[in-house]
Protein backbone atom coordinates (compact mmCIF):
# COMPACT_ATOMS: atom_id res chain seq x y z
CA UNK A 1 0.00 0.00 0.00
CA UNK A 2 1.40 3.80 -0.64
CA UNK A 3 0.70 6.27 1.99
CA UNK A 4 1.54 9.85 1.49
CA UNK A 5 1.49 12.12 3.63
CA UNK A 6 2.24 16.48 3.60
CA UNK A 7 3.75 18.26 6.56
CA UNK A 8 3.25 21.92 6.68
CA UNK A 9 4.58 23.51 9.18
CA UNK A 10 7.06 26.59 9.88
CA UNK A 11 10.84 25.80 10.29
CA UNK A 12 12.01 24.57 13.68
CA UNK A 13 8.24 23.81 14.25
CA UNK A 14 9.10 19.81 14.56
CA UNK A 15 8.33 18.19 11.41
CA UNK A 16 10.67 16.03 10.90
CA UNK A 17 10.99 15.06 14.84
CA UNK A 18 7.16 13.96 14.30
CA UNK A 19 7.64 11.89 11.64
CA UNK A 20 10.82 10.05 12.91
CA UNK A 21 8.74 9.49 16.13
CA UNK A 22 5.39 8.36 14.57
CA UNK A 23 7.68 6.00 11.79
CA UNK A 24 11.01 5.33 13.88
CA UNK A 25 13.40 7.00 11.35
CA UNK A 26 15.91 9.36 11.66
CA UNK A 27 15.33 11.38 8.93
CA UNK A 28 15.40 14.74 11.30
CA UNK A 29 19.46 14.73 10.87
CA UNK A 30 20.00 18.13 9.73
CA UNK A 31 19.13 21.67 10.95
CA UNK A 32 17.10 23.80 9.04
CA UNK A 33 17.64 27.22 7.60
CA UNK A 34 15.23 29.69 8.13
CA UNK A 35 16.26 32.20 5.00
CA UNK A 36 15.16 29.99 2.01
CA UNK A 37 12.80 32.56 -0.41
CA UNK A 38 10.82 30.26 -1.39
CA UNK A 39 8.72 27.56 0.33
CA UNK A 40 10.01 23.99 -0.87
CA UNK A 41 9.18 20.91 -0.82
CA UNK A 42 11.59 17.86 0.21
CA UNK A 43 10.03 14.63 0.57
CA UNK A 44 11.33 10.95 1.79
CA UNK A 45 10.16 7.57 0.47
CA UNK A 46 10.95 4.55 2.51
CA UNK A 47 9.43 1.18 2.85
CA UNK A 48 7.55 -0.42 6.14
CA UNK A 49 6.83 -3.77 7.09
CA UNK A 50 4.23 -4.74 9.58
CA UNK A 51 2.22 -7.52 10.42
CA UNK A 52 2.51 -8.78 7.05
CA UNK A 53 1.48 -5.55 5.51
CA UNK A 54 3.92 -3.71 3.10
CA UNK A 55 3.72 -0.44 3.50
CA UNK A 56 5.60 2.43 0.86
CA UNK A 57 5.57 5.43 3.24
CA UNK A 58 6.06 8.86 1.85
CA UNK A 59 6.66 12.13 3.98
CA UNK A 60 6.87 15.44 1.89
CA UNK A 61 7.77 18.32 4.48
CA UNK A 62 7.54 22.14 3.90
CA UNK A 63 10.97 24.20 3.93
CA UNK A 64 11.02 27.42 4.42
CA UNK A 65 7.38 28.09 5.39
CA UNK A 66 6.45 31.18 6.98
CA UNK A 67 9.78 32.29 7.05
CA UNK A 68 10.01 34.79 4.09
CA UNK A 69 9.31 38.43 4.61
CA UNK A 70 6.42 37.97 2.55
CA UNK A 71 4.10 35.02 3.34
CA UNK A 72 1.45 35.68 0.28
CA UNK A 73 2.82 32.74 -1.53
CA UNK A 74 3.09 30.41 1.25
CA UNK A 75 0.45 28.02 0.16
CA UNK A 76 0.89 28.05 -3.98
CA UNK A 77 3.96 25.92 -3.98
CA UNK A 78 1.79 23.32 -1.74
CA UNK A 79 -0.97 23.77 -4.39
CA UNK A 80 1.36 23.30 -7.10
CA UNK A 81 2.43 19.81 -6.06
CA UNK A 82 -1.38 18.64 -4.69
CA UNK A 83 -2.42 19.36 -8.34
CA UNK A 84 0.28 17.96 -9.86
CA UNK A 85 -0.16 14.51 -8.43
CA UNK A 86 -3.34 14.82 -9.07
CA UNK A 87 -2.71 15.45 -12.96
CA UNK A 88 -0.39 12.70 -13.38
CA UNK A 89 -2.58 10.19 -11.51
CA UNK A 90 -5.22 11.39 -13.93
CA UNK A 91 -2.84 10.90 -17.08
CA UNK A 92 -2.39 7.42 -16.06
CA UNK A 93 -5.86 6.76 -15.40
CA UNK A 94 -6.79 8.31 -18.88
CA UNK A 95 -3.64 6.51 -21.09
CA UNK A 96 -4.46 3.64 -22.89
CA UNK A 97 -1.90 1.57 -21.31
CA UNK A 98 -3.26 1.43 -18.06
CA UNK A 99 -2.90 -1.27 -15.33
CA UNK A 100 -5.27 -0.12 -12.41
CA UNK A 101 -2.79 -2.48 -10.40
CA UNK A 102 0.71 -0.56 -11.24
CA UNK A 103 -0.68 2.97 -10.74
CA UNK A 104 1.47 4.46 -8.37
CA UNK A 105 -0.45 5.98 -6.05
CA UNK A 106 1.16 9.21 -5.56
CA UNK A 107 -2.07 11.25 -3.98
CA UNK A 108 -1.32 12.99 -0.46
CA UNK A 109 -3.77 10.78 1.93
CA UNK A 110 -3.07 13.72 4.26
CA UNK A 111 -1.70 16.62 5.56
CA UNK A 112 -0.93 17.35 9.35
CA UNK A 113 -1.12 21.16 9.27
CA UNK A 114 1.30 22.01 12.08
CA UNK A 115 -0.40 25.01 14.84
CA UNK A 116 2.60 26.89 16.59
CA UNK A 117 1.68 26.74 20.33
CA UNK A 118 1.74 30.40 21.07
CA UNK A 119 -1.18 29.99 23.31
CA UNK A 120 -3.29 32.39 21.50
CA UNK A 121 -4.88 31.79 18.24
CA UNK A 122 -3.82 30.53 14.84
CA UNK A 123 -2.38 32.76 12.73
CA UNK A 124 -3.38 34.50 9.36
CA UNK A 125 -0.97 32.06 7.47
CA UNK A 126 -2.73 29.08 9.17
CA UNK A 127 -5.83 30.15 8.16
CA UNK A 128 -5.33 30.98 4.72
CA UNK A 129 -2.77 27.83 3.93
CA UNK A 130 -5.77 25.98 5.51
CA UNK A 131 -8.49 27.58 3.59
CA UNK A 132 -6.47 27.36 0.24
CA UNK A 133 -6.09 23.39 0.62
CA UNK A 134 -8.97 22.36 2.15
CA UNK A 135 -10.84 21.13 -0.78
CA UNK A 136 -7.95 19.14 -1.93
CA UNK A 137 -6.51 17.40 0.68
CA UNK A 138 -7.56 15.69 4.06
CA UNK A 139 -6.24 18.15 6.83
CA UNK A 140 -5.92 17.28 9.99
CA UNK A 141 -4.31 20.22 12.54
CA UNK A 142 -2.32 19.06 15.14
CA UNK A 143 -0.97 21.80 17.82
CA UNK A 144 3.11 21.30 17.67
CA UNK A 145 5.57 20.93 20.62
CA UNK A 146 2.80 20.07 23.19
CA UNK A 147 5.05 20.22 25.78
CA UNK A 148 5.34 24.16 26.02
CA UNK A 149 1.54 23.96 26.96
CA UNK A 150 -0.03 23.56 30.15
CA UNK A 151 -3.09 21.15 31.13
CA UNK A 152 -5.04 23.92 31.50
CA UNK A 153 -3.88 26.17 28.50
CA UNK A 154 -4.42 23.55 26.20
CA UNK A 155 -8.35 22.67 26.55
CA UNK A 156 -8.60 26.96 26.24
CA UNK A 157 -6.07 27.14 22.95
CA UNK A 158 -7.88 24.32 21.53
CA UNK A 159 -11.30 25.51 22.19
CA UNK A 160 -10.02 28.53 20.11
CA UNK A 161 -8.72 27.16 17.56
CA UNK A 162 -11.55 24.98 16.57
CA UNK A 163 -13.85 27.94 16.79
CA UNK A 164 -12.10 29.80 14.29
CA UNK A 165 -11.62 26.41 12.22
CA UNK A 166 -15.63 26.84 11.91
CA UNK A 167 -15.85 30.77 11.82
CA UNK A 168 -13.59 30.38 8.69
CA UNK A 169 -15.59 27.13 7.39
CA UNK A 170 -11.95 25.65 7.41
CA UNK A 171 -12.71 21.68 6.00
CA UNK A 172 -11.04 19.56 8.11
CA UNK A 173 -10.80 15.85 8.18
CA UNK A 174 -12.82 14.52 11.03
CA UNK A 175 -12.42 10.74 11.93
CA UNK A 176 -15.68 8.83 10.75
CA UNK A 177 -18.40 7.93 12.91
CA UNK A 178 -20.78 6.22 10.98
CA UNK A 179 -18.70 3.46 10.07
CA UNK A 180 -19.99 -0.38 10.75
CA UNK A 181 -17.49 -0.72 13.60
CA UNK A 182 -19.43 0.79 16.32
CA UNK A 183 -16.15 -0.14 18.31
CA UNK A 184 -14.06 2.90 15.57
CA UNK A 185 -16.73 5.27 15.87
CA UNK A 186 -16.70 5.48 19.45
CA UNK A 187 -12.85 5.35 19.31
CA UNK A 188 -13.09 8.18 16.40
CA UNK A 189 -15.65 10.11 18.22
CA UNK A 190 -13.62 10.71 21.80
CA UNK A 191 -10.34 11.45 18.70
CA UNK A 192 -12.95 14.29 17.10
CA UNK A 193 -13.20 15.65 20.52
CA UNK A 194 -9.74 15.85 21.20
CA UNK A 195 -9.13 18.41 17.94
CA UNK A 196 -6.56 19.58 17.22
CA UNK A 197 -4.42 16.58 18.84
CA UNK A 198 -1.70 18.23 20.93
CA UNK A 199 1.59 16.10 20.00
CA UNK A 200 4.97 16.15 20.85
CA UNK A 201 7.82 14.08 19.12
CA UNK A 202 11.50 13.21 20.46
CA UNK A 203 14.16 11.64 19.06
CA UNK A 204 16.10 10.75 22.53
CA UNK A 205 15.63 7.54 24.46
CA UNK A 206 15.45 8.60 27.68
CA UNK A 207 15.30 6.47 31.02
CA UNK A 208 12.34 6.39 32.79
CA UNK A 209 12.12 4.54 36.07
CA UNK A 210 13.36 1.73 34.73
CA UNK A 211 12.19 1.93 30.90
CA UNK A 212 13.40 3.18 27.96
CA UNK A 213 11.47 5.61 26.37
CA UNK A 214 11.12 8.11 23.82
CA UNK A 215 10.97 11.22 25.37
CA UNK A 216 12.39 14.88 26.04
CA UNK A 217 14.65 15.18 29.31
CA UNK A 218 13.99 18.47 31.29
CA UNK A 219 15.55 19.82 34.27
CA UNK A 220 12.21 19.58 35.83
CA UNK A 221 11.15 15.68 34.74
CA UNK A 222 10.64 13.77 31.83
CA UNK A 223 7.82 14.04 29.37
CA UNK A 224 7.27 10.28 27.71
CA UNK A 225 5.59 11.00 24.47
CA UNK A 226 3.41 7.45 24.75
CA UNK A 227 2.38 8.58 28.06
CA UNK A 228 -1.48 9.78 27.07
CA UNK A 229 -1.74 12.02 30.20
CA UNK A 230 1.28 13.99 28.48
CA UNK A 231 0.32 14.44 24.96
CA UNK A 232 -1.80 12.98 22.28
CA UNK A 233 0.19 11.40 20.53
CA UNK A 234 -0.59 8.05 20.97
CA UNK A 235 -3.73 8.73 20.08
CA UNK A 236 -3.17 10.49 16.30
CA UNK A 237 -0.83 7.52 16.02
CA UNK A 238 -3.54 4.98 16.33
CA UNK A 239 -5.64 7.30 14.26
CA UNK A 240 -3.84 7.88 11.07
CA UNK A 241 -1.64 4.81 10.77
CA UNK A 242 -4.10 1.88 12.06
CA UNK A 243 -7.71 2.93 12.80
CA UNK A 244 -8.61 5.52 9.47
CA UNK A 245 -5.31 4.45 7.59
CA UNK A 246 -8.17 3.41 4.78
CA UNK A 247 -10.50 6.04 4.82
CA UNK A 248 -8.02 8.63 4.28
CA UNK A 249 -6.74 7.01 1.09
CA UNK A 250 -10.39 6.37 0.01
CA UNK A 251 -11.69 10.34 0.70
CA UNK A 252 -8.89 11.10 -1.33
CA UNK A 253 -10.10 9.41 -4.07
CA UNK A 254 -13.46 9.67 -3.77
CA UNK A 255 -13.43 12.76 -2.93
CA UNK A 256 -10.39 15.09 -3.29
CA UNK A 257 -9.57 13.58 -6.66
CA UNK A 258 -13.08 13.61 -8.03
CA UNK A 259 -13.06 17.13 -7.25
CA UNK A 260 -10.31 17.65 -8.99
CA UNK A 261 -11.42 15.47 -11.89
CA UNK A 262 -14.67 17.64 -12.14
CA UNK A 263 -12.88 20.77 -12.11
CA UNK A 264 -10.55 19.65 -14.83
CA UNK A 265 -12.95 18.60 -17.41
CA UNK A 266 -14.69 21.55 -16.90
CA UNK A 267 -11.52 23.67 -18.46
CA UNK B 1 14.26 57.40 37.62
CA UNK B 2 12.42 56.48 34.29
CA UNK B 3 13.69 53.39 32.73
CA UNK B 4 11.84 52.48 29.58
CA UNK B 5 11.77 49.05 28.39
CA UNK B 6 10.37 47.92 24.20
CA UNK B 7 10.11 44.32 23.85
CA UNK B 8 9.50 42.89 20.63
CA UNK B 9 8.38 39.48 19.59
CA UNK B 10 5.73 37.34 17.81
CA UNK B 11 2.11 37.40 19.37
CA UNK B 12 2.02 34.61 21.91
CA UNK B 13 6.03 34.60 22.65
CA UNK B 14 5.17 35.67 26.53
CA UNK B 15 5.99 39.01 26.00
CA UNK B 16 3.32 40.36 28.52
CA UNK B 17 3.60 37.35 31.02
CA UNK B 18 7.60 37.75 31.21
CA UNK B 19 7.03 41.70 31.98
CA UNK B 20 4.22 40.11 34.74
CA UNK B 21 6.90 38.04 35.96
CA UNK B 22 10.17 41.00 36.28
CA UNK B 23 7.60 43.20 37.84
CA UNK B 24 5.06 41.68 40.01
CA UNK B 25 2.48 42.91 37.99
CA UNK B 26 -0.60 41.48 35.64
CA UNK B 27 -0.68 43.11 32.32
CA UNK B 28 -1.06 40.57 30.45
CA UNK B 29 -4.77 39.76 30.66
CA UNK B 30 -5.89 40.02 27.32
CA UNK B 31 -5.71 36.88 24.94
CA UNK B 32 -4.27 38.66 21.96
CA UNK B 33 -5.48 37.96 18.45
CA UNK B 34 -2.89 37.51 15.46
CA UNK B 35 -4.83 39.08 13.25
CA UNK B 36 -3.45 42.72 13.39
CA UNK B 37 -3.21 44.61 9.78
CA UNK B 38 -0.24 46.26 10.83
CA UNK B 39 2.71 45.82 13.88
CA UNK B 40 1.06 48.13 16.54
CA UNK B 41 2.36 49.64 19.60
CA UNK B 42 1.11 49.40 23.14
CA UNK B 43 2.24 51.13 26.21
CA UNK B 44 2.02 50.96 30.14
CA UNK B 45 3.16 53.35 32.64
CA UNK B 46 3.30 52.42 36.40
CA UNK B 47 5.06 53.91 39.43
CA UNK B 48 7.46 51.03 41.55
CA UNK B 49 8.91 51.64 44.77
CA UNK B 50 11.63 49.23 45.81
CA UNK B 51 14.31 50.26 48.31
CA UNK B 52 13.91 54.14 48.93
CA UNK B 53 13.88 54.11 44.65
CA UNK B 54 10.66 55.32 42.95
CA UNK B 55 10.72 54.07 39.73
CA UNK B 56 8.87 55.55 37.03
CA UNK B 57 8.60 52.25 34.60
CA UNK B 58 7.13 52.65 31.36
CA UNK B 59 6.69 48.41 29.11
CA UNK B 60 6.15 49.39 25.41
CA UNK B 61 5.02 45.47 23.55
CA UNK B 62 4.36 45.16 19.88
CA UNK B 63 1.29 43.68 18.89
CA UNK B 64 1.09 42.31 15.73
CA UNK B 65 4.27 41.67 15.22
CA UNK B 66 5.42 38.72 12.60
CA UNK B 67 1.63 37.87 11.73
CA UNK B 68 1.35 40.31 8.72
CA UNK B 69 1.24 37.57 5.14
CA UNK B 70 4.12 40.71 4.63
CA UNK B 71 6.66 41.64 6.67
CA UNK B 72 8.54 44.10 5.16
CA UNK B 73 7.40 46.56 7.16
CA UNK B 74 7.13 45.00 10.55
CA UNK B 75 10.20 47.21 11.90
CA UNK B 76 9.02 50.47 10.77
CA UNK B 77 6.45 51.04 13.27
CA UNK B 78 8.73 50.44 15.60
CA UNK B 79 11.58 53.06 14.13
CA UNK B 80 9.17 55.49 14.14
CA UNK B 81 8.18 55.55 17.36
CA UNK B 82 11.94 55.09 18.52
CA UNK B 83 12.81 58.15 16.43
CA UNK B 84 9.50 59.87 17.85
CA UNK B 85 11.25 59.66 21.42
CA UNK B 86 14.57 60.82 20.12
CA UNK B 87 12.69 64.05 18.98
CA UNK B 88 10.68 65.21 21.17
CA UNK B 89 13.39 64.88 23.29
CA UNK B 90 15.53 67.28 21.36
CA UNK B 91 12.90 69.58 21.15
CA UNK B 92 12.71 69.53 25.11
CA UNK B 93 16.33 70.18 24.74
CA UNK B 94 16.69 73.10 22.23
CA UNK B 95 13.43 74.51 23.96
CA UNK B 96 13.99 77.86 25.73
CA UNK B 97 12.00 77.37 28.92
CA UNK B 98 13.61 73.68 29.41
CA UNK B 99 14.50 72.59 32.88
CA UNK B 100 17.11 69.64 32.58
CA UNK B 101 15.68 68.49 36.06
CA UNK B 102 12.05 68.17 33.86
CA UNK B 103 12.81 66.52 30.97
CA UNK B 104 10.50 63.80 30.86
CA UNK B 105 13.21 60.83 30.02
CA UNK B 106 10.79 58.83 27.32
CA UNK B 107 13.47 57.39 25.61
CA UNK B 108 13.85 53.25 24.85
CA UNK B 109 17.02 52.36 27.69
CA UNK B 110 16.33 48.64 26.55
CA UNK B 111 15.12 46.78 23.50
CA UNK B 112 14.35 43.27 24.55
CA UNK B 113 14.19 40.95 21.09
CA UNK B 114 12.42 37.79 21.97
CA UNK B 115 13.45 35.03 19.70
CA UNK B 116 11.63 32.42 18.88
CA UNK B 117 12.54 28.84 20.46
CA UNK B 118 12.67 27.19 17.00
CA UNK B 119 16.02 25.34 18.23
CA UNK B 120 17.32 25.97 14.74
CA UNK B 121 18.24 29.64 14.43
CA UNK B 122 17.08 33.22 13.79
CA UNK B 123 14.75 34.00 11.85
CA UNK B 124 14.52 36.67 8.62
CA UNK B 125 12.41 38.91 10.32
CA UNK B 126 14.69 38.82 13.70
CA UNK B 127 17.96 39.77 11.54
CA UNK B 128 16.52 42.59 9.34
CA UNK B 129 14.82 44.03 12.82
CA UNK B 130 17.84 43.79 14.87
CA UNK B 131 19.42 45.06 11.99
CA UNK B 132 17.91 48.08 11.47
CA UNK B 133 17.26 49.15 15.43
CA UNK B 134 20.65 48.28 16.23
CA UNK B 135 21.78 52.33 16.02
CA UNK B 136 19.24 53.47 17.64
CA UNK B 137 18.81 51.34 20.99
CA UNK B 138 20.18 48.73 23.38
CA UNK B 139 19.06 45.18 21.99
CA UNK B 140 19.30 42.89 24.34
CA UNK B 141 18.62 39.40 22.63
CA UNK B 142 16.75 36.82 24.92
CA UNK B 143 15.33 32.84 23.98
CA UNK B 144 11.60 33.41 24.99
CA UNK B 145 9.19 30.10 26.34
CA UNK B 146 13.19 28.55 27.09
CA UNK B 147 10.99 25.54 28.75
CA UNK B 148 10.71 24.26 24.99
CA UNK B 149 14.07 23.74 25.09
CA UNK B 150 16.54 20.66 26.44
CA UNK B 151 19.77 21.66 27.99
CA UNK B 152 21.70 20.29 25.44
CA UNK B 153 19.64 21.55 22.64
CA UNK B 154 20.25 25.02 24.20
CA UNK B 155 23.74 24.95 24.04
CA UNK B 156 23.75 24.95 20.32
CA UNK B 157 20.56 26.81 20.14
CA UNK B 158 22.45 29.61 21.60
CA UNK B 159 25.68 29.24 19.71
CA UNK B 160 24.08 29.56 16.48
CA UNK B 161 22.03 32.23 17.20
CA UNK B 162 25.28 34.49 18.31
CA UNK B 163 27.31 32.85 15.28
CA UNK B 164 24.39 34.69 13.20
CA UNK B 165 24.65 37.79 15.73
CA UNK B 166 27.76 38.21 14.44
CA UNK B 167 28.00 36.95 11.00
CA UNK B 168 25.63 39.82 10.22
CA UNK B 169 27.62 42.25 12.46
CA UNK B 170 24.57 43.06 14.37
CA UNK B 171 25.98 45.21 17.20
CA UNK B 172 23.86 43.81 20.63
CA UNK B 173 24.51 45.50 23.97
CA UNK B 174 27.18 43.85 25.70
CA UNK B 175 26.94 44.03 29.63
CA UNK B 176 29.97 46.23 30.14
CA UNK B 177 33.02 44.13 31.64
CA UNK B 178 35.26 47.37 32.36
CA UNK B 179 33.58 48.96 35.41
CA UNK B 180 35.15 50.35 38.53
CA UNK B 181 33.85 47.44 40.47
CA UNK B 182 35.57 44.11 39.33
CA UNK B 183 32.89 42.00 41.14
CA UNK B 184 30.50 43.77 38.75
CA UNK B 185 33.07 43.35 35.30
CA UNK B 186 32.82 39.54 36.34
CA UNK B 187 28.97 39.14 37.25
CA UNK B 188 29.20 40.85 33.69
CA UNK B 189 31.34 38.88 31.42
CA UNK B 190 29.37 35.75 32.91
CA UNK B 191 25.99 37.08 31.91
CA UNK B 192 27.46 38.19 28.54
CA UNK B 193 29.13 34.66 28.30
CA UNK B 194 25.39 33.07 28.66
CA UNK B 195 24.22 35.18 25.97
CA UNK B 196 21.32 35.36 24.18
CA UNK B 197 19.68 34.69 28.11
CA UNK B 198 17.38 31.89 28.14
CA UNK B 199 14.15 32.57 29.78
CA UNK B 200 11.01 31.72 31.33
CA UNK B 201 7.97 33.99 32.48
CA UNK B 202 4.59 33.09 34.32
CA UNK B 203 1.68 34.82 35.87
CA UNK B 204 0.61 31.72 37.88
CA UNK B 205 2.08 30.35 41.44
CA UNK B 206 2.57 27.24 42.16
CA UNK B 207 3.52 24.85 44.82
CA UNK B 208 7.32 23.49 44.90
CA UNK B 209 7.84 21.82 47.83
CA UNK B 210 6.66 23.65 50.95
CA UNK B 211 7.27 26.57 48.98
CA UNK B 212 4.85 28.92 46.69
CA UNK B 213 7.20 29.80 43.36
CA UNK B 214 5.88 31.58 40.08
CA UNK B 215 5.99 28.46 37.98
CA UNK B 216 4.61 26.46 35.04
CA UNK B 217 2.91 23.44 36.06
CA UNK B 218 3.40 20.18 33.87
CA UNK B 219 2.07 16.43 33.98
CA UNK B 220 6.02 15.91 34.63
CA UNK B 221 7.11 18.22 36.60
CA UNK B 222 7.28 21.91 37.64
CA UNK B 223 9.11 24.86 36.11
CA UNK B 224 10.28 27.21 39.08
CA UNK B 225 11.12 30.79 37.32
CA UNK B 226 13.80 31.11 39.86
CA UNK B 227 15.76 28.18 39.43
CA UNK B 228 18.65 29.34 37.41
CA UNK B 229 19.16 25.31 36.69
CA UNK B 230 15.67 25.73 35.11
CA UNK B 231 16.41 29.25 33.13
CA UNK B 232 18.44 32.36 33.11
CA UNK B 233 15.38 34.71 34.13
CA UNK B 234 17.49 35.58 37.47
CA UNK B 235 20.03 36.69 35.76
CA UNK B 236 17.96 38.45 33.11
CA UNK B 237 16.81 40.53 36.04
CA UNK B 238 19.55 40.95 37.85
CA UNK B 239 21.30 42.75 35.20
CA UNK B 240 18.88 45.08 33.57
CA UNK B 241 16.88 46.28 36.64
CA UNK B 242 20.35 45.87 39.39
CA UNK B 243 23.50 45.79 38.15
CA UNK B 244 23.27 47.91 34.54
CA UNK B 245 20.03 49.73 35.00
CA UNK B 246 22.56 53.13 35.17
CA UNK B 247 24.70 51.75 32.16
CA UNK B 248 21.49 50.87 29.78
CA UNK B 249 20.17 54.52 30.38
CA UNK B 250 23.43 56.24 30.07
CA UNK B 251 24.60 54.26 26.88
CA UNK B 252 21.12 55.43 25.69
CA UNK B 253 21.75 58.86 26.08
CA UNK B 254 25.43 58.71 25.47
CA UNK B 255 25.77 57.00 22.22
CA UNK B 256 22.32 56.54 20.57
CA UNK B 257 20.36 59.67 21.44
CA UNK B 258 23.81 61.40 20.41
CA UNK B 259 23.69 59.67 17.09
CA UNK B 260 20.51 60.29 16.29
CA UNK B 261 21.42 64.12 17.09
CA UNK B 262 23.99 64.01 14.76
CA UNK B 263 22.03 62.77 11.87
CA UNK B 264 19.31 65.31 12.98
CA UNK B 265 22.30 68.24 12.39
CA UNK B 266 23.19 67.07 9.18
CA UNK B 267 19.95 67.25 7.57
N1 LIG C 1 9.74 21.17 23.04
C1 LIG C 1 9.71 20.41 21.93
N2 LIG C 1 10.73 20.49 21.06
C2 LIG C 1 10.68 19.71 19.96
C3 LIG C 1 9.59 18.84 19.70
N3 LIG C 1 9.82 18.23 18.52
C4 LIG C 1 10.99 18.68 18.06
N4 LIG C 1 11.53 19.57 18.93
C5 LIG C 1 12.79 20.28 18.79
O1 LIG C 1 12.60 21.37 17.88
C6 LIG C 1 13.74 21.52 17.05
C7 LIG C 1 13.32 21.50 15.60
O2 LIG C 1 12.75 20.25 15.27
P1 LIG C 1 12.66 19.75 13.76
O3 LIG C 1 11.99 18.42 13.78
O4 LIG C 1 13.99 19.82 13.11
O5 LIG C 1 11.69 20.84 13.12
P2 LIG C 1 11.32 21.06 11.56
O6 LIG C 1 12.18 22.19 11.06
O7 LIG C 1 9.88 21.42 11.55
O8 LIG C 1 11.57 19.77 10.85
C8 LIG C 1 14.73 20.43 17.45
O9 LIG C 1 15.67 21.00 18.34
C9 LIG C 1 13.87 19.41 18.16
O10 LIG C 1 14.57 18.70 19.16
C10 LIG C 1 8.53 18.79 20.66
O11 LIG C 1 7.55 18.07 20.51
N5 LIG C 1 8.65 19.60 21.74
N1 LIG D 1 5.95 27.39 27.75
C1 LIG D 1 5.88 28.68 28.05
N2 LIG D 1 4.72 29.34 27.83
C2 LIG D 1 4.68 30.65 28.17
C3 LIG D 1 5.80 31.33 28.71
N3 LIG D 1 5.45 32.62 28.91
C4 LIG D 1 4.18 32.74 28.52
N4 LIG D 1 3.69 31.55 28.08
C5 LIG D 1 2.35 31.26 27.59
O1 LIG D 1 2.27 31.73 26.25
C6 LIG D 1 1.00 32.31 26.00
C7 LIG D 1 1.16 33.71 25.45
O2 LIG D 1 1.80 34.52 26.41
P1 LIG D 1 1.71 36.13 26.33
O3 LIG D 1 2.52 36.67 27.46
O4 LIG D 1 0.28 36.54 26.25
O5 LIG D 1 2.43 36.43 24.93
P2 LIG D 1 2.52 37.83 24.15
O6 LIG D 1 1.47 37.79 23.06
O7 LIG D 1 3.88 37.88 23.55
O8 LIG D 1 2.30 38.94 25.12
C8 LIG D 1 0.22 32.23 27.32
O9 LIG D 1 -0.62 31.09 27.24
C9 LIG D 1 1.30 32.04 28.35
O10 LIG D 1 0.86 31.33 29.48
C10 LIG D 1 7.02 30.59 28.92
O11 LIG D 1 8.04 31.09 29.37
N5 LIG D 1 6.99 29.28 28.58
Amino acid sequence: ISFNILCIGETGIGKSTLMDTLFNTNLSSSTSTHCLENVDLKSNTFELSEKNVNLKLTIIETCGYGDQIDKSNSHQEILNYLDKQYESFLQEELSLNRNIHQINDKLVHLCLYFISPTGHSLKAIDLNTMKALDSKVNIIPIIAKADTICKNELLHFKQRIMNEIFKNSINIYQFPTNENDSCVNNQNLIANSLYPLAVIGSNEIVKFGNKQVRGRQYEWGIVSIENESHCDFVKLREMILSTNMFDLIEITHTKHYQTFRATRYIE
